[in-house]
């Protein structure tokens, strides 16, 4: 299987400064760097990294810089609700088929490709795989808006601090360290982002799924037994005759491999 | 060391489980823990031809062949970890997470791992209020042996405990916290550094949870048999 990580060329931009919808930004207006509000962004990363990168705010671990920073309970949600824009290529030939994946997001998002419209829902957690297979542009770029909602509940950090704050995010599938703990000072944005790998991958009519590996052992580790199993998707509309296999190889000292 | 091939039907529009007949290994060199022995890993290829279009999909991945178990020690109380049937003595670190921004990178993981490894740790504990962590920072722990106890997103503080006490049934929507949680052992499932799962960190998930993962998470029934079943030694001298 392709996969192609979409690591690099990416956009971002606070929502409440954006004009233009996900549909609009994804067919008629395409931002770019140099048009205000728009930034190159982090990604993997968060809404914070971008904002560090690009120096709107301090960097929030020397000085006094997290003070500096507002934090989510007083701006509100909307300040750390942003845009996400990359553009990528992607051939499709036949009977191929190609899925836009997200390895996390924190905490929900809108995603939208070439004007069409899917919902990531909520938890960070998660791994969300889109088929787009009718929505990609085979010829020329395809362009891809990212919509990301921070968790539902940030909570308020109390004046003395304190460890997870005022524990709000325990409501929420998120990790719990940005409220703050005894030996850390909160996170202005609860670590809100497309904070893991984006990736197409592009198969034929049928998918490999989470495959799953366990070893038991005899003899005093003698005899070992490798059970292998995975799930199968047959995209296709026909029924798909298929040799599967399986192969496993060791590498031996310098590089020289036996199957 | 080993290469099987089968043939099956997948009807249209379908999802399907498939399990492999086993494959046997006569004294396949081992994973060890750092400081007990060689990280030795396999990369197990798992592909698929489809009649007519060629190969459709493939997947790969660095497989470690060993035995982790860890039970309560009723001499100390403490949690005895066994690796290959040899026991361990834990020297471990926390671990939160690599950067607060999130600015996570291969590079960034091998330097913090390989940084545990030398400091001669064989255990890396990823604290609740953390992150479950990457399959980057799972590969630098099975490449330098260094075992992880995960934690799922329960920490005493925020849930259940504290004045006044917060959350005390936990996060508001249960079955998203299971479907995360199964999402994630999937994702990390298959890297033999992955030692024990936690429910959370000075604190026990809701019951409900807690149940739920406790049987998610229990050895197949088929490797409980088969450990007990003598198998037939076919062969072997």
């Amino acid at each position: 299987m392709a996969k192609i990580t979409l690591h690099s060329e990416w956009l971002a931009a606070r929502s409440t400064e954006v004009h233009f919808t996900g549909a609009q930004l994804t067919t008629t207006h395409p931002p770019s760097a140099s048009t205000e509000p728009w930034m190159e962004a982090i990604v993997p990363g968060t809404v914070l990294a971008t904002l560090v990168k690009n120096k709107v705010v301090p960097d929030p671990f020397y000085g006094l810089g997290n003070e500096a920073i507002l934090d989510i309970a007083d701006s509100g949600r909307e300040y750390y609700t942003f845009w996400f824009f990359t553009t990528f290529q992607c051939k499709l030939s036949g009977n191929q088929h190609c899925d836009l994946n997200f390895r996390g997001v924190n905490y929900s998002a809108d995603v939208y490709l070439n004007g069409h419209k899917m919902v990531l829902p909520k938890g960070m957690f998660r791994r969300h795989s889109l088929d787009v297979t009718d929505v990609v542009h085979s010829d020329g770029s395809n362009l891809l808006a990212v919509l990301v909602h921070p968790p539902d509940h940030p909570g308020s950090i109390p004046p003395q601090g304190g460890q997870g704050g005022d524990h709000e995010i325990g409501k929420d599938v998120a990790t719990q360290y940005v409220q703050g703990w005894d030996w850390m000072a909160p996170i202005r944005d609860r670590n809100t982002g497309i904070w893991d790998e984006v990736s197409i991958s592009i198969t034929g009519p049928v998918k490999i799924i989470d495959p799953h590996l366990v070893s038991s052992f005899f003899d005093n580790y003698k005899r070992v037994y490798l059970h292998a199993t995975t799930e199968l998707e047959n995209k296709s509309s026909g029924t798909a005759e298929c040799s599967l296999s399986i192969h496993v190889t060791t590498e031996l000292e310098g590089g020289i491999h036996s199957v | 060391e080993q290469l099987q091939t089968q043939n099956l039907s997948i009807p249209p529009t379908s999802r399907v489980q498939y399990t492999f007949p086993e494959l046997f290994f006569y004294k396949p060199n081992l994973w060890w823990p750092n400081g007990m022995g060689k990280q030795s890993l396999y990369n197990v290829i798992i592909n698929i031809d489809v009649k007519g279009y060629g190969e459709s999909d493939s997947w790969s991945h660095h497989f470690g062949f060993r035995k982790i178990e860890s039970n309560i020690d009723g001499a100390t109380g403490g949690r005895l970890f066994k690796v290959n049937g040899e026991p361990i003595f834990i020297r471990g670190g926390n671990w939160i997470l690599s950067d607060g921004l999130l600015r996570l990178s291969k590079k960034r993981y091998q330097t913090d791992i390989k940084f545990h490894a030398d400091m001669n740790f064989n255990m890396i504990r990823c604290w609740a209020g953390g992150l479950t962590e990457r399959p980057e920072f799972y590969h630098y722990c099975d490449y330098y042996g260094i075992l992880v106890w995960q934690e799922f997103w329960i920490t005493g503080d925020v849930d259940g405990r504290g004045i006044p006490v917060s959350n005390p049934n936990g996060p508001l929507d249960h079955d998203l916290f299971l479907f995360c949680a199964r999402d994630t052992v999937k994702l990390l499932r298959n890297h033999p550094s992955l030692a024990l799962w936690v429910g959370g960190n000075e604190q026990t998930p809701p019951d409900d949870i807690n149940k739920a993962l406790k049987n998610d998470l229990k050895l197949h029934p088929y490797f409980r048999h088969a450990e007990e079943k003598e198998k037939p030694v076919g062969g072997l001298s």
